[in-house]
């Protein structure tokens, strides 16, 4: 038997929200530990990997490890049908269930609701993400950088990321023209509009603009995003879930021929 | 110009 509560659906609805215009479809690793889901997008450009650890559960119960197919759609238009402030209860059988449920209970008891998803088969990899020590790890406000991915893909399909001891740098061009923005390292780090930066030696980087501006999605999640960056290797920005996981997106880089 | 590289380039299937 699988069953996991929160006591907020909002968080899940995020999480949905967060991987769903990225991702079409993913299997939910559970174990005792909690939820795990990693999967690239269609066009293996990028790498979503999200944790819920069973701790930061009302209640969590998974009696045989177990894989659930989803199709994140799906799952999306179910969370949708949850008012932020219900609890929501997971169920699936353990021995390779072909539907999951999920229950919303409102916070006053009187509307109770249950959908049944069906199942798929995915047989996607799983992915080796190496430990990487990163030459630049960046923490700002998430807000500042869904801004910057936004108003700059205006003018630019791809974004130059430079970050060096000084600051961050994110430059664009195209047909309209050119757009840099400079974020100074912040001097009270401990604040939530902080611009901080761990720097080991100065990178630059280019990406494209349309996955960044996926990734953005999670910014409701948390109100810092941090982004680890080394030269010619994917960047990996990251959202907290509470304190009960985090969402890791990492970008593979594009390379001057 | 630069090309966009694949992120299996970086991460090996298990």
């Amino acid at each position: 038997m699988f069953e996991a509560s929160l006591a907020q659906s909002a968080i899940l609805k995020k999480v949905l929200d967060a991987i769903k215009d990225l991702l079409n479809e993913a299997n939910f690793e559970c174990t005792d530990d909690g939820i795990k889901v990693q999967a690239m997008d269609n066009s293996h450009v990028s790498l979503v990997s999200l944790e819920l650890r069973s701790d930061g559960f009302e209640k969590y119960r998974c009696d045989r490890n177990l894989s659930m197919g989803v199709n994140l759609a799906s799952m999306a238009k179910i969370m949708r049908c949850s008012s932020n402030s219900d609890k929501v209860t997971i169920k699936a059988q353990d021995d390779n269930p072909d539907k999951v449920s999920f229950i919303f209970e409102s916070s006053n008891q009187e509307r109770i609701s249950d959908y049944e998803m069906k199942l798929m088969d995915i047989d996607a990899d799983q992915l080796g993400i190496p430990d990487t020590e990163y030459s630049c790890v960046v923490k700002m406000p998430s807000a500042e950088f869904a801004r910057i991915c936004k108003d700059l893909n205006q003018f630019g399909e791809s974004l130059v990321i430079s970050c060096s001891k000084e600051g961050i740098k994110f430059s664009t061009s195209g047909d309209l023209g050119s757009a840099n923005v400079k974020l100074a390292q912040t001097t009270d780090a401990d604040k939530d509009d902080a611009v901080t930066i761990e720097m080991r030696s100065p990178v630059t980087l280019t990406f494209a603009c349309r996955y960044l501006n996926h990734f953005t999605k999670a910014t409701p999640l948390s109100s810092q995003v941090q982004l680890s960056m080394s030269d010619e290797i994917p960047l990996l920005v990251e959202y907290r879930i509470g304190d009960m996981g985090c969402i890791k997106y990492y970008l593979a880089p594009k390379i001057d021929d | 110009s630069s090309k966009q590289s694949s992120i299996t380039s970086f991460f090996k299937r298990k």
